[in-house]
């Protein structure tokens, strides 16, 4: 794992809970925002399982901790999109809390009924650039989450070691995670 | 010709008919087994497109020739990606190049990365 320069983290009264919204403006609309929500809330409870931080999701956009939203090309933060494929999304360092996806790219839920041969799993994309904006960096770990490429059509949504000791070196651990857990999860995800 | 599996058949756009494919890496499969001291037409994209992630610094005037600091780049983009770091332009190191990414430079301790701003 690795961290961004001056290893930037969250720093708020405990326990921690950091709000998000999603841009009113910035949407894709060929997934409902119902299962957008639920899609995210799932990749934060991922990291909320590892760390003392929960999430939470507010109304106002404005004044959410992390907010989210889809962006074509130029959208005004200096790092343009590229339309399909190339970048997928991209996510600001502590404390600024911008999730950025890109607008262009097929983004799907469940690749059953997407048969796109560009589909890109949007949980996986969520899970990734939630922890940068948490405060890691890319790792050089293929199986990591926070690895920096994604094929299309392929899912990486669970935390590996690398990723949780990784944030739980910024945060700490979460009292009702057991590293035994983790390890046999990545175990059955090996096929044992 | 080298095709990675993993953009193998990417040729339509399905989607949204207003972007364009993003051709430009999908054209990186002809570096493969490219070597220092080569000039190739196009080598210059490879050469942003690691600027970009931090590996080469910035400038106006990338050429299209394999020299020094992009092998050195190479090696460092290969070490940063758990890829076997040869200085070469193998197909492992392509075929990593061309996929879908973040779009976060991998070299977290470059100060002037844009990305690493916070709110104050």
């Amino acid at each position: 794992f690795a961290y961004f320069y001056g290893k930037p983290r969250w720093v708020k009264e405990s326990p921690m809970t950091l709000t998000y919204a999603f841009s009113a403006n910035n949407m894709i609309d060929y997934i409902s925002l119902e299962e957008i929500k639920r899609v995210f809330k799932h990749a934060f409870a991922r990291w909320a399982s590892v760390i003392p931080v929960s999430f939470m999701e507010v109304e106002y956009y404005q004044s959410a901790n992390i907010r989210i939203g889809w962006y074509h090309r130029d959208h005004g933060d200096g790092e343009p999109f590229d339309g399909v494929l190339g970048v997928l999304a991209h996510a600001f360092s502590p404390e600024n809390g911008r999730l950025h996806l890109d607008a262009a790219e097929t983004w799907s839920v469940d690749f059953e009924t997407v048969k796109s041969r560009e589909a890109v799993d949007l949980e996986s994309v969520a899970t990734h650039e939630i922890g940068h904006i948490l405060g890691l960096a890319h790792s050089s770990i293929k199986e990591a989450v926070m690895y920096p490429s994604l094929s299309p059509r392929s899912v990486k949504v669970d935390l590996k070691l690398d990723d949780v000791e990784g944030v739980q070196a910024l945060y700490g651990t979460n009292p009702n995670f057991t590293l035994s857990s983790l390890l046999e999860s990545e175990n059955s995800s090996n096929g044992g | 010709r080298f095709i990675p599996d993993s953009i193998t058949g990417i040729t339509t756009d399905t989607h949204n008919v207003t972007d364009a494919h993003n051709v430009t890496w999908h054209d990186f499969g002809r570096f493969l087994d490219v070597g220092r001291g080569s000039e190739v037409s196009g080598m210059s994209e490879l050469k942003k497109y690691l600027c970009r992630f931090g590996y080469l610094p910035s400038t106006n005037n990338f050429t299209d020739v394999f020299d020094k600091e992009l092998e050195s780049a190479v090696r460092a983009y290969q070490s940063s990606l758990g890829l076997s770091v040869t200085g070469k332009l193998d197909s492992d190191t392509i075929s990593t190049i061309m996929s879908p990414r973040c779009g976060l430079r991998d070299t977290a301790h470059n100060t002037t990365d844009k990305l690493h701003v916070t709110r104050h």
